[in-house]
């Protein structure tokens, strides 16, 4: 139900932070909100898998301690946490991007009319 | 009907009875034609049926059904998308009552008109490269993708069906009772709503002379219309008899301007 790529986007955000330097809370938090969206949007088909739930309970605990506001922004850096899902050109963009190309995904038309 | 696939090949086929248009990893697509003239082996769509699947957690899976005078503004099960409420991954849209909508799958980024002309129904289809090209071996006969079986074709095997007419048109009691389109009123009436003498253009003047059922014209006028609001390349959206590389399975001579 993908909440394993949430996890696993967070901590590509998250390991090269550290904690010493300046900055470190607001950027963890935006890591955070960026998290609970991507945990919002697999809520539906993840809506059974006790991972799912354990990070929806391990993020609202982490904004607490963190005291991160729930709205604010998200982190960007890698575009599959921020990218919705469920829009191919977000999707297939971010895919481009990853390739170096920012060429749009080409499309194709089918058409049947008349007799 | 008249087909244009994938490739941008344009076919005039037979294909009485149901036939699948696409059937992919993300989208089926189903429709079925009957004859349209007592005596003529050409047909037209009446009914059209549209799956798309289950995908992780942007949609259920959606069936979508229209058949002649029952052209649905919501899927089978009564919703008029899929996915959550807040996202709407996939919706359809009806744009004119009973006559005309519109489903857009933002989660595949496809596209599809589905629209009523007169008693027969019509289907344009945009859909990203990647997706309508993922299907198992087994999916292989896809309309859309490899065209009409050679066997179904009613044009001349290059997409021409100009060529033919007067030669496959039927002659039967049944003629007496259409307007009496001759070639030169089917030029001009189907010259008054497609200025450009294309492909689409001499689809128009075939079916007139088939049927001489004016609302093919609109259908012709409008499968034009959609090309250009759905295929993402403009110097192809006209299809003309030429010297040309777009030829169906390596015959004929239909180009692309």
């Amino acid at each position: 139900c993908r909440i394993q790529k949430c996890t696993t986007d967070f901590v590509a955000l998250t390991s090269h932070l550290n904690s010493a330097i300046d900055g470190f809370d607001s950027e963890f938090c935006k890591a955070l909100r960026a998290y609970a969206g991507c945990t919002q949007r697999t809520s539906k088909a993840c809506r059974g898998n006790l991972v799912y739930h354990s990070a929806v309970l391990g993020i609202s605990d982490l904004m607490s301690q963190r005291n991160c506001s729930k709205d604010g922004p998200t982190s960007s850096a890698n575009p599959e946490v921020t990218h919705d899902p469920c829009n191919y050109h977000s999707h297939a963009g971010a895919r481009e991007h990853r390739g170096g190309e920012h060429s749009p995904p080409s499309y194709l038309f089918c058409g049947l009319f008349g007799d | 009907p008249h087909l244009r696939t994938f490739k941008d090949h344009f076919q005039t086929c037979k294909v009485e009875g149901a036939w699948p248009l696409i059937d992919n990893n993300y989208l089926s697509v189903q429709v079925t034609n009957v004859p349209v003239v007592p005596g003529s082996s050409a047909t037209a769509t009446n009914k059209i049926t549209i799956i798309f699947k289950a995908h992780h957690e942007c949609t259920d899976q959606k069936v979508y059904q229209a058949v002649t005078d029952d052209l649905p503004a919501a899927f089978v099960d009564g919703t008029t998308s899929g996915g959550d409420g807040d996202t709407k991954s996939l919706q359809i849209v009806e744009r004119e009552s009973g006559r005309y909508v519109e489903m857009h799958a933002r989660y595949i980024g496809t596209t599809v008109f589905v629209r009523q002309l007169g008693h027969y129904l019509t289907l344009a289809i945009r859909m990203p490269e990647a997706l309508a090209m993922a299907y198992e071996e087994s999916q292989d006969l896809q309309l859309c993708v490899n065209g009409c079986p050679l066997s179904e074709r009613i044009d001349d095997g290059q997409g021409q069906v100009s060529a033919i007419l007067g030669h496959s048109l039927p002659r039967t009691s049944s003629v007496q009772a259409w307007p009496g389109y001759t070639l030169a009123t089917a030029n001009t009436r189907c010259h008054e709503k497609m200025p450009v003498k294309d492909i689409y253009f001499q689809s128009c003047v075939f079916d007139l002379l088939t049927t001489g059922d004016a609302n093919f014209t609109a259908a012709a006028r409008s499968a034009l219309e959609d090309v250009e609001a759905l295929h993402p390349r403009k110097e192809r959206w006209h299809i003309f008899p030429g010297s040309g590389s777009r030829a169906p399975r390596g015959r004929g001579a239909w180009s692309v301007s």
